[in-house]
């Protein structure tokens, strides 16, 4: 999957990509403190295709601990048990779901937002691809406000940029390719050679989306992100990051 | 009636000095859970004498009678629905110049027997048309459509034909095997994603019931059960020919835990195989009971006595003790229906102060009784009455009434305005089997407050669209008129209440799309929607009858049904088929009554049994069945008035 990372004090988006094995679960929101925690598990394409198999979002999960209520997101339905109760809904049909303090909001075949006690919220996007697409598989995008009001404890691989870190660019020169020049990012202490280039957000044309230009971290997001992506991969949907 | 010439082979065959049934024919439509089926009848009087001819068409009971017409040596009578007083003017008129015969519709349990018996010359071919529409319930997950077929005597050319659209697409259809093993093979089912037809045409020899007998073994009720795809959970919305119809069924809920009263009729009438198959169909119901669930038992006669006297958790322990306690119950006595309920009522009210029940629980009464209260208050209006002051409305009862000796009518009655519903159990048949399956119906409610509106000025005259309850497996229907508008979509809201979450749901329809692709079907009932919608609001307005506080209500909603019913043309109990021939001779079908039971108790809605009235034509006779001492000769006047119902018109 491909990330893009809005940092609002910079003015700058920084994307990286994180291409981890299908079934993995990966940690984007852990945030104790409040109890809400965003988990989505990848899944992979039908086949190798040019000697690599791509992952993408099969599997976006949001637990809200206090609760105990767990709303599941895949391509085929969405899901919500709050441990006695399952519940499931199909990307068939509109739907608004209020349990206590969370609501689910599916807009049918397009997207479903999940808010937790008003502060909170997550937008999944689901994307269909032909059923008899040799490689492709349908998959999510999850896009996560910056305006989300997470606790001090708020980590993951999205959860950590809710603290915008202090990003300085220089050396910006022509790279390789002519079309994507390339910089050197001073981030969290280290220095990182990035490269500017592009990546979708398909929040308004969920077929062709809008250009999102960022600058993009190589080896999985290695320096910019706290720790390895390996760090961010949790046992299952609803676990919390345990950082050491 | 044309024969194939292998059929008109096997017609020569088993002509003889006797009435011959060349073709029976039965075909049914069903488009979108509505079914239009019409059966067809040739028969021939081969003999040298003038003879009687019949044809016995069962319907079952939730369907209407939309026509009927009959073809004597092409002489043809055709039927048309009339407001009932209507009919039987005309009707008298008839008879007074003796061109008038009879047809007679006789309830047995669960069907109503259509029967026209003809008297006619030596080789006379004589053809009946039947078609009657009704609406499938979804129950259990299925819809059932049940044929009866009793052709009577071996026919050279017998089919049936079942053709079904479903818009959305067919998930299943099946056939149970319910006319014996040797027709087991002989029913074909094509079916593609939205279309399915079955069919059954067992040969003349295939129909004997042993090689060389002359007998048919065609008699029973065909069953073709299926159901529909759902893509999502929101709900089905179809537009044709100006009417909406919503269907909402949907699953993947936790079901809302229950908390129920079951309520047993112990009196002596219940002694013997009546109360062996309850105490079967308890055992069965109690294990079904979780942890989340709450219940008690309150088992009555002259006395009432509880099991316990307090709701208790469905645990194991406690269902064990429950199960022993039914085993252990002895009937005898009289029946004492108003202080059980009571009881039961007071039980659920107690619990609720104290807490014990979950607010998104539902809470119900299932009452099962074979007789007319006897002991303590014993007059059905004011039962009704007290149990209904004594519920509050989160409480819903269930009736099951066993056998003819209770008033099914006022156990209906009860439960329809309490929430609830009501269903007959037949003591002869497998009632454990019976009040198992009517159990298992309720036993999963998944959502409550369910409310499916429409956006201002989008619809019309729509039909009750707020329920109580969903149980899963059923199926909520809503039916209207859609108003002129520029755009070219219907939308429809849903909101309902699940275990622990509140949803709301949106359905969008195409108004044009469904009428485009039904013109294309050459075997649909493009009609369905529109006749759905009536069939719908009539129905309801029967109910509404039935429960109507003041006269002046009661003679607005009848003249509404028979509006309605002569409009779409539908025999209900407030209006009658008129069959005519070219000559003026009529020929007059109205509505059964349910069966008389007990001793003091009269029908519900208040009519008298129907009874046939003949003076025979010259050349044709219509007879009747029912004993002389039933066949009135001059004009029917008398009602049995019933005490506990505002008496209007038609009444």
């Amino acid at each position: 999957p491909h990330f893009i990372v809005h940092l609002p004090r910079s003015n700058m988006d920084v994307c990286f990509n994180i291409d981890s094995k299908p079934g993995h679960i990966l940690n984007l929101v852990s945030d104790s403190g409040s109890g809400v925690v965003v988990n989505s598990q990848l899944i992979g394409s039908k086949r190798v295709h040019k000697g690599k198999l791509n992952t993408y979002f099969g599997t976006i999960s949001v637990y809200y601990q206090p609760d105990g209520v767990s709303v599941t997101v895949s391509t085929s339905s969405i899901a919500m048990t709050d441990g006695r109760n399952n519940h499931s809904f199909t990307w068939g049909a509109t739907a608004e779901i209020t349990q206590h303090g969370l609501r689910i909001s599916i807009v049918k075949n397009s997207h479903v937002a999940i808010t937790v006690n008003n502060h909170i919220q997550v937008m999944v996007l689901l994307h269909r691809v032909w059923k008899k697409h040799p490689v492709n598989v349908d998959f999510l995008g999850v896009y996560i406000p910056n305006n989300n009001q997470y606790s001090p404890l708020v980590h993951g691989l999205i959860g950590q940029f809710a603290r915008d870190p202090e990003v300085s660019l220089y050396d910006i020169h022509e790279g390789l390719d002519p079309l994507k020049k390339e910089a050197t990012m001073e981030v969290n202490g280290n220095k990182l050679l990035v490269t500017r280039g592009w990546q979708k957000d398909y929040r308004q044309d969920k077929r062709r989306g809008s250009n999102v230009y960022c600058w993009f971290i190589h080896n999985s997001g290695k320096g910019f992100i706290d720790g390895h992506y390996t760090d961010y991969i949790v046992p299952d949907l609803n676990s919390f990051l345990q950082m050491p | 009636a044309t024969l194939t010439s292998e059929e008109q082979e096997d017609f020569e065959a088993i002509r003889g000095d006797d009435i011959t049934v060349k073709s029976y024919r039965v075909e049914s439509r069903i488009t979108s859970r509505f079914a239009h089926t019409t059966v067809r009848s040739s028969v021939v009087n081969s003999g040298s004498k003038a003879q009687s001819i019949g044809f016995n068409v069962q319907i079952p009971k939730q369907a209407f009678i939309t026509n009927f017409t009959m073809t004597v040596n092409d002489i043809k009578f055709v039927g048309s629905v009339k407001e009932k007083t209507v009919a039987r003017n005309l009707y008298a008129q008839a008879r007074a110049k003796g061109m008038a015969a009879g047809i007679v519709r006789a309830n047995s349990q669960d069907m109503e027997t259509f029967k026209t018996e003809v008297h006619v010359p030596p080789n006379s071919l004589i053809e009946f048309e039947l078609h009657y529409q009704e609406m499938m319930h979804r129950k259990l997950g299925f819809y059932e459509h049940s044929l009866y077929l009793q052709p009577g005597r071996l026919v050279p050319h017998f089919q049936v034909d079942v053709y079904i659209f479903e818009p959305n697409g067919i998930s299943s259809v099946q056939i149970p095997n319910t006319l014996g093993a040797q027709f087991e093979e002989l029913v074909r089912v094509t079916q593609t994603n939205d279309k399915a037809h079955v069919v059954f045409k067992p040969t003349l020899q295939q129909q004997r019931k042993c090689e060389n007998c002359s007998d048919s073994a065609i008699d029973g009720t065909f069953i073709v059960r299926y159901d529909v795809k759902r893509d999502s959970n929101s709900g089905e919305l179809q537009v044709s020919d100006g009417h909406f119809v919503h269907f909402f069924a949907p699953s993947n809920f936790s079901p809302l835990p229950k908390n129920i009263v079951f309520v047993i009729d112990v009196s002596g009438s219940m002694w013997g195989v009546k109360m062996k198959q309850t105490v079967e169909a308890m055992q069965a119901i109690l294990d079904d009971l979780t942890i989340n669930d709450r219940f008690s038992i309150i088992d009555f006669n002259h006395n009432v006595r509880c099991w316990s006297e307090e709701l208790v958790h469905g645990s194991s322990f406690y269902i064990e003790d429950a199960k022993n306690y039914v085993q252990s119950i002895k009937p005898s006595g009289g029946t004492n229906i108003n202080e059980a309920l009571m009881r039961a009522v007071q039980m659920l009210v107690k619990a609720s102060n104290r807490g014990q029940i979950e607010t998104r629980s539902v809470s119900m009464i299932i009452l099962v009784s074979d007789g007319d209260p006897t002991v303590g208050e014993i007059k059905l209006s004011t039962i009704q009455k007290n149990v209904k002051r004594a519920m509050r409305e989160d409480f819903s009862l269930f009736s099951l009434g066993i056998g003819f000796d209770v008033d099914y009518d006022f156990l209906e009655r009860i439960a329809m305005e309490n929430r609830g519903m009501a269903q007959r159990i037949y003591a002869n048949h497998d009632a454990a089997e019976q009040l198992r399956s009517f159990y298992r119906q309720v036993s999963s409610p998944l959502l409550r407050k369910i409310i499916i509106e429409f956006p201002e000025d989008s619809v019309s005259d729509i039909t009750q669209n707020h329920f109580d309850k969903y149980f899963s497996g059923s199926e909520l229907v809503v039916a209207g008129k859609v108003l002129p508008s520029e755009s070219n979509t219907l939308t429809s809201f849903t909101t309902a209440s699940a275990a622990s979450l509140d949803i709301t749901l949106e359905t969008e329809a195409d108004t044009a799309e469904l009428d485009a692709e039904l013109a294309k079907q050459q075997h649909s009932f493009p009609g369905f929607a529109r006749q759905m919608w009536a069939y719908i609001t009539i129905n309801q307005l029967i109910s509404e009858r039935s429960l109507a506080p003041t006269a002046a209500k009661k003679r607005k909603i009848t003249q509404r049904i028979m509006s309605l019913a002569v409009e779409h043309q539908f025999v209900t109990p407030l209006t009658a088929l008129l069959v005519e021939g070219d000559d003026g001779e009529r020929l007059l079908a109205d509505s059964p009554r349910d069966p008389k039971h007990g001793c003091c108790s009269v029908p519900a809605n208040g009519l008298t049994p129907s009874k046939v009235v003949y003076q025979p034509p010259p050349w044709v006779l219509m007879t009747t069945t029912a004993p002389p001492s039933q066949v009135e000769t001059g004009p029917r006047e008398e009602q049995i008035v019933p005490h506990h119902i505002n008496i209007v018109d038609n009444d």
